[in-house]
């Protein structure tokens, strides 16, 4: 494995987004895994509408809430096309549904993994090199206050209640860490990022791990 | 009279803030260790932040055996 690895380098990550008033982190982890993937394939690098797993995603609760690989098996199951975020633009609140017919163009889920990968860090770091960009779920409750820098204490993996997309890795330092793509805006954190430090499961990153096959 | 009792709401939600950040920023000093402080959401409850930001739920998932599996 790489000493340090970070998805951005190779241009497959899409900006940081946000999702204001809305709890719809779950929606923008899901896409921006799929978004990556895409990117790897070979595609060009296209920012996919959020607001359509939002609203589609029947089994998640919309602004209400939701989690990344429920998406990802609504997509699977129902091999629903996800459409450009230009044709299905972001809203902040729940809407109905836009349906589009199966000869519509869009990036469909053939399938994916989740996984815990709790002591498994390093293994974890693989599948990132591997898969692409990683849709994980966190403890963020500590994040309200955060500026900056790499997360180590007081972030607990009592509980998951944030889904954000895991891109890269640095070992390099003291302190090895996650870089992970949050959907604050870019005025939070180290411009959207959050650090979290790579052992002892830091904020629950390692609980559920989300690799997307397209 | 709303606005002057909001705004009182709003001072203590942040005053609270700034309590958590003494309490958070004691727990390291290392150089690239995380820093708490004053940001968008310091005029927020945690309450209010979790209700809003804090939405995502994690279904069971299973530990990773470090087979290639495709799912």
């Amino acid at each position: 494995l790489p000493a340090k690895f970070d998805w951005r380098d190779k241009a497959v990550v899409a900006p940081v987004q946000n999702q204001q008033a809305c709890g719809s982190c779950w929606a923008f982890s899901a896409v921006g895994a799929m978004q990556s993937v895409h990117a790897i394939g070979g595609s060009q690098l296209e920012q996919l509408s959020v607001q359509q797993v939002l609203d589609c995603s029947f089994k998640n609760g919309g602004c209400n809430g939701g989690s990344p690989s429920s998406a990802l098996n609504w997509l699977k199951q129902t091999r629903v096309k996800l459409v450009p975020q230009s044709e299905y633009t972001y809203k902040a609140r729940t809407g109905i549904c836009h349906f589009f017919s199966q000869s519509h163009d869009g990036v469909a889920v053939k399938n994916f993994t989740a996984n815990d990968f709790g002591g498994q860090e390093e293994a974890m770091m693989g599948q990132l090199v591997e898969r692409g960009p990683l849709a994980v779920v966190v403890d963020a409750v500590s994040w309200q206050d955060y500026l900056g820098g790499i997360i180590q204490h007081h972030c607990s993996s009592q509980w998951s209640n944030h889904a954000v997309l895991l891109v890269g890795y640095d070992t390099t330092g003291d302190i090895p860490y996650w870089i992970v793509q949050n959907s604050w805006g870019t005025t939070w954190g180290n411009e959207g990022y959050v650090y979290i430090k790579i052992g002892d499961n830091v904020c629950g990153i390692a609980d559920s791990v989300a690799a997307v096959f397209l | 009279e709303v606005s002057s009792e909001e705004f009182k709401r709003r001072h203590l939600y942040f005053q609270d803030a700034t309590k958590r950040h003494e309490f958070l920023n004691s727990f390291s000093t290392a150089p690239r260790a995380a820093k708490y402080g004053i940001n968008q959401f310091s005029d927020l409850s945690q309450k209010e932040f979790r209700d809003l930001y804090l939405r995502a739920s994690a279904d069971r998932a299973p530990l990773f055996s470090g087979l290639k599996t495709e799912g």
